[in-house]
């Protein structure tokens, strides 16, 4: 590969167009939207509390009224004609907006998202700004993607990479905190259900708007439109969600019978778990804890042990290299547990920290959060498992946590051994990560490698 | 990697738009914005978020909770909303950046 030719320069060395004036059309909601917003972020509950969607910092001051209608309005969306004349249409044209199909899209599926950080504050410079991510998480409507957008986005579009420029979601909330945290999470609205509200209501609230309601963009998959986006990624199913007693958290399937999760998710030997599959009409199955690494070991992990096979499920190929750099994804129940399936979050293999040439530990930009620690890590262009999440970052002098810095146990420090426990089920291997060298532990512990000792030159 | 994106990224951009509201003839009393997308040019359709309209509502902000509503006409909002849309080419005018100060933004140094 070589250096590319420069891209053509592009339109924003032309001045910006002026304003045009606009008629409101219509406001409307999607109900479905609603519902799933209501039972994902627990509107009335104890749960809602802890959620915020405003787009002020929390140390800014927004008054009780403010934020309780940006709550109101977080769900409705404005339909808009534009007034131009015959002089303007030459601008005007350009192609109709295709629109995705709600439910055609999987997780992992990479977005891009376009939306003016700050609105009409300086448009000369952040109009049509661009974030890349990927479709995290799904509820009906309600989608989440972990493309990093900016209060004043609201309303922005959401696009498909393949095929190119598919409307999939309209941005409803750009930021999300959980429990004064920032989730790193923006909020969408499928935009096929707005359409078809917007369809119905065009052709029924007056005889003058009836005739718009055929010309609104088609979605995909309609014998006049582009085909449908390719299907899902199958690695996504191999998380699964792992409950033991009053605790949960995130487990990756390693064989039919043999899940890997954390030990402060599993933690006692022989503990009854109870591990919930990803893919559809799946039943739960119950296990128990087989192996778990002692509170000593930096290496933070349970093995399970299933009554039952999973059926259907996906069992990732482990990896053998790491590069850093590579693009990465990780899957987890973090931020809404059972209530839905697990996101999935994109990012890059950040660094891989090595004790004697052999991986320990492994660093990503995807964001985790709560409740993702024991679900696996693996490369986006293979699919190959990379290793098991364990933890995010959090500063013990703020209080601050940060998502997007995360730590993974490589999946080549536990394979040999769970392959040596799934042929004999023998667990001296697993034993052995009871008794890792310091230096590994001073990594985990985040600590500078000790300096060699002087030696006394008596 | 990059000619991957560059087709959604060309199409994103040109349906991109930044919607403004304001009250006619009342500047002073302040304009709120979002982002929108223009879903037709040819007949200037174009989908924003309903946020902003929030402080037009002529039954004020309750009407978008009640159970029933899932649409509200255009003439839901007061007569004085005054809503202007925008689009790309845009230009790094030297005059877009000197008003960052009105919004409170600035540039620190890192």
């Amino acid at each position: 590969a070589g250096l590319e030719p420069s891209p053509p320069a592009r339109h924003r060395s032309r001045p910006l167009e002026s304003p045009h004036p606009a008629d409101l059309l219509l406001l409307l909601s999607c109900p479905d939207f609603r519902a799933h917003f209501a039972c994902l972020f627990g509107s009335g509950s104890e749960a809602a509390e802890q959620w915020r969607f405003s787009s002020a910092a929390r140390e800014e001051e927004v008054s009780e009224d403010e934020e309780e209608d940006q709550l109101r309005a977080l769900g409705w969306f404005a339909l808009l004609r534009v007034r131009h004349g015959l002089e303007e249409e030459a601008d005007m044209r350009g192609p109709a907006v295709a629109v995705v199909p709600l439910g055609a899209l999987s997780k992992g599926t990479p977005l891009l998202a376009c939306g003016t950080p700050f609105g009409s504050f300086c448009p000369d410079i952040f109009l049509n700004t661009l974030s890349r991510g990927v479709l995290s998480n799904t509820a009906g409507p309600l989608l989440l993607t972990d493309a990093r957008c900016l209060p004043g986005t609201e309303g922005g579009g959401v696009f498909t990479v393949r095929p190119a420029g598919a409307l999939v979601a309209l941005v409803a909330a750009p930021l999300c905190w959980k429990a004064h945290e920032w989730v790193g999470l923006t909020l969408l609205c499928a935009a096929a259900p707005l359409l078809r509200a917007a369809r119905d209501a065009l052709r029924s609230l007056r005889p003058s708007t009836a005739s718009l309601a055929a010309l609104l963009p088609p979605e995909l998959g309609a014998p006049w439109a582009l085909p449908l986006p390719e299907p899902g990624l199958p690695w996504v199913a191999a998380a699964v969600l792992v409950e033991c007693g009053t605790v949960w958290g995130s487990g990756v399937v390693m064989a039919p019978r043999l899940v890997v999760t954390c030990r402060h998710v599993a933690p006692c030997k022989m503990a009854r778990v109870l591990v919930c599959p990803t893919i559809p009409k799946s039943s739960k199955i119950w296990g128990h804890v087989v192996f778990a690494t002692q509170e000593t070991s930096p290496y933070d992990i349970a093995v399970v042990s299933l009554e039952k096979e999973l059926e259907g499920v996906h069992v990732p190929v482990p990896t053998e290299h790491f590069h850093e750099g590579e693009a990465v994804s990780v899957v987890g129940f973090g931020v809404f547990g059972q209530a839905c399936g697990p996101s999935v979050t994109s990012g890059i293999l950040s660094a891989v920290v090595r004790v004697d040439d052999t991986p320990v530990m492994l660093q990503t930009t995807c964001a985790v959060h709560g409740g993702s620690s024991g679900g696996p890590l693996f490369s986006t262009s293979s699919g190959d498992l990379l290793g098991i999440v364990a933890s995010n970052t959090r500063d013990n002098n703020t209080g601050a946590t940060y998502p997007h810095l995360n730590f993974s146990i490589p999946i080549t420090v536990l394979q040999p051994a769970l392959q040596r426990y799934s042929q004999t089920g023998d667990l001296g291997g697993l034993q052995e990560l009871d008794h890792v060298a310091e230096p590994v532990r001073v990594v985990w512990r985040l600590q500078r490698p000790l300096a060699e000792t002087p030696r006394s030159k008596l | 990697m990059r000619r991957q994106w560059e087709p959604a990224t060309r199409l994103g951009e040109q349906a991109g738009c930044v919607v403004s509201a304001s009250r006619a003839g009342q500047p002073e009393a302040g304009s709120w914005s979002c982002s929108g997308v223009i879903l037709s040019r040819s007949l200037g359709l174009v989908l924003c978020h309903g946020g902003i309209l929030t402080p037009f509502l002529r039954a004020g902000s309750r009407v978008l909770t009640q159970a029933d509503a899932t649409i509200l006409p255009g003439d839901s909002c007061g007569d004085d909303l005054c809503l202007h849309v925008q689009w790309g080419p845009t230009a790094a005018s030297p005059a877009g950046r000197v008003e960052w100060g009105r919004l409170g933004l600035c540039m620190p140094q890192c």
